[in-house]
């Protein structure tokens, strides 16, 4: 299964999801590949890698740019720059599915509109995941319940909530089961990686 | 004065620093533009609008797009999409200066290194604003002081600290100032404006 990362608004979670998500399923055994299309390689990066090859994470390998073969893996994520771009367009010819990750605000609604309309091709669209939730703050109530109301069915189940340990990740080279597998960032992305695979499974 | 906010990192607050700077300079008096280069025009909705004109704010106006005639301006703002494009590199020939919002964390390091290659002309370089600083993580502290230590007198020192009323005034459609003229975002949005219109006399 190829499953692309995308939403044109930046630094909202593409990267973070598309390096934990690809994590949890090498963890649970797939031969598993992270395509980095972002130039800025952030997804290597996080990754502690400059370049294409394995990782740390036994069955985890990298990949800067689209995959040339895909065969060897069981799962392929592919993460996406912040833009509609042709790069974009490729990514969504190339995948099975294609993941939304979307902080919840109100000028993050106004550019999922341009991006679903950019990828024309809905039956795809695996769902939004809910990223950066900053429980505390009144609005981000009112916009998950905007969006579950709007995209009934598509919104998951699992909210990854605001959690420093993420970022920290990142700025070590690790995903968050290696950096610190018992936060509450760790047990929503592996409960995304279930929600996932069994969505995954019914469409 | 043309300045553009430019970072290839996606989410850093180069539209929110855009929408505040701009308002600040209104408010003090002088005819601003704030041009909204990126297609998803977050910086014309963040003062809520969806094409040229003016805002609801005395002296400011927003265009959609390259700015066909800055003559009628004193001061204006070029908000650039996430990425280093042709676009960005008109923004960066255009200017007279260009400043970059950063959030201090280790990736962030690696995108500078890229963007003050592809922006070739240094001199125009006004220098780094610290965004979404997060004072309660240990490496945002370790990662301003090698900044500072790298870049002497290039990081500003009014640091933005994260502050949940600066994306709540977003959704509403304001500057910081109208929506809460006394929180900490409103005091660190005005003493920045004061900083920029200092250094770009020195320079
Ligand atoms: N749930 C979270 N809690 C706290 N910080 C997070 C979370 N998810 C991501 N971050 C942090 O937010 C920033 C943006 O995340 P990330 O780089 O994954 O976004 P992106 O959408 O890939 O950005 P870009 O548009 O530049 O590709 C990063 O510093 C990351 O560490
Ligand atoms: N100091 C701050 N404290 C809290 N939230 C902030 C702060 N600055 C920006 N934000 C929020 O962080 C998100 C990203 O900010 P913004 O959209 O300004 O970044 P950007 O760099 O323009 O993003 P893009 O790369 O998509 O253009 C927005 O939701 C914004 O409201
Ligand atoms: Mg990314
Ligand atoms: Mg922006």
């Amino acid at each position: 299964m190829i499953l692309a990362l995308i939403n044109n608004k930046g630094g909202v979670g593409k990267t973070t999801t598309a390096v934990n998500l690809a994590a949890a399923y090498a963890r649970s055994g797939y031969r598993t590949l992270l395509a980095d299309l972002d130039p800025q390689a952030s997804a290597s990066l996080h990754l502690g890698r400059r370049e294409s090859g394995p990782t740390h994470i036994p069955r985890l390998d990298v990949c800067c740019g689209f995959p040339q073969n895909t065969g060897d893996y069981e799962h392929v994520f592919l993460d996406c720059p912040p833009a509609l771009s042709p790069l974009t367009h490729r990514a969504l010819e190339l995948c099975d599915r294609f993941l939304v990750p979307l902080q919840p605000q109100y000028l993050a609604m106004e550019g999922l509109a341009n991006l679903l309309r950019f990828a024309h091709n809905p039956g795809r669209w695996l769902g939004i995941v809910l990223t950066m939730v900053d429980s505390r703050a009144r609005v981000t109530h009112e916009i998950i319940a905007l969006l579950r109301q709007r995209f009934p069915d598509k919104v998951f189940q699992t909210e990854i909530k605001n959690n420093i340990r993420l970022s920290e990740a990142a700025s070590f080279g690790q995903s968050i089961f290696e950096y610190d597998g018992r936060c509450p960032g760790a047990k929503l992305y592996a409960q995304l990686k279930e929600e996932v695979e069994q969505k995954c499974r019914v469409l």
